[in-house]
């Protein structure tokens, strides 16, 4: 049976709130080392990845390895019934039928209970290769949300450049072009403020700024993001969560003249 | 304009 609390429900309730307008129906799949979801959008041109590690949960319990079949627009409904303060604890059977959520009120004595009927979702898992990033760079969530909003105004596609002078976000559209270029930056009094580029190579790629403004809907779970490239592979943006969880997202980028 | 790839390109199929 799977057994797993988390201290905030409202971690769960961001992470699927950020995932739900990319994907529908997704398998989290629970074992002894936490729970994980993988799943495409429907182009089949983004993909989420989040693990949230046995460490994330206090106490956290699976014996065997469960396959709980969600809809995320279920999954919301009931999370939006959690205060954001409140205790979550998911709990299954070992062939379950069901997924149970209980909330509980660390001020009061209210006690929640839900259960979410489970489907059974036939998803392929796609192989991710340990890449080696020729670019990897580290900058403040915010930062990253509003280049993509504000490129968006302009233009469907970013074509991102990293060099060793900085990263360069820029389009062109019906109006006219933009660009923002971050250097390098270290603030000691915000570390969160940071901009970090590690460049092996330079990197340029052409991606669709729709899918990006949607991963942002994560920046609320992480003050800084993490974009890995290399040429023409998939970009990864990463958002960091507490014990090594993760919420990522791969987008493949746009290709040829 | 570049078109748009899919993730079946880069990642492997089980």
């Amino acid at each position: 049976m799977l057994e797993a609390r988390l201290e905030q429900a409202n971690l769960l309730k961001k992470v699927v709130d950020a995932i739900k307008d990319l994907v529908q129906d997704c398998n989290f799949d629970c074992n002894d080392s936490g729970v994980a979801l993988q799943a495409m959008d429907n182009s089949h041109v983004a993909l989420v990845s989040m693990m949230l590690k046995a460490e994330s949960f206090s106490p956290f319990r699976c014996d065997r390895n469960i396959a709980l079949g969600i809809n995320l627009t279920s999954l919301m409904k009931v999370l939006r019934c959690a205060q954001n303060e409140d205790i979550l604890t998911l709990k299954a059977e070992d062939a379950p039928d069901v997924v149970n959520l209980v909330f509980e009120s660390s001020e009061s004595d209210r006690l929640s209970e839900y259960d979410i009927k489970l489907m059974d979702i036939d998803q392929e898992h796609l192989g991710i290769p340990e890449t080696e990033y020729a670019a990897t760079i580290t900058m403040p969530s915010a930062e990253f949300q509003r280049i993509c909003r504000d490129l968006m105004a302009l233009s469907e596609s970013v074509a991102i450049e990293a060099t060793k002078d900085g990263v360069k976000f820029s389009c062109s559209g019906d109006i006219g072009n933009g660009a923002v270029t971050l250097r390098s930056h270290t603030n000691v009094e915000k570390p969160d403020l940071n901009v970090e580029i590690a460049l092996s190579e330079p990197v340029a790629l052409t991606f669709s700024l729709k899918y990006l403004v949607n991963f942002c809907k994560a920046s609320g779970l992480s003050s800084t993001v993490k974009l890995c490239l290399s040429n023409e592979v998939p970009l990864l943006v990463e958002y960091g969560l507490a014990s090594n969880s993760y919420l990522r997202f791969y987008l493949a980028p746009k290709i040829g003249d | 304009p570049p078109k748009q790839a899919t993730l079946g390109k880069f990642f492997a199929r089980p």
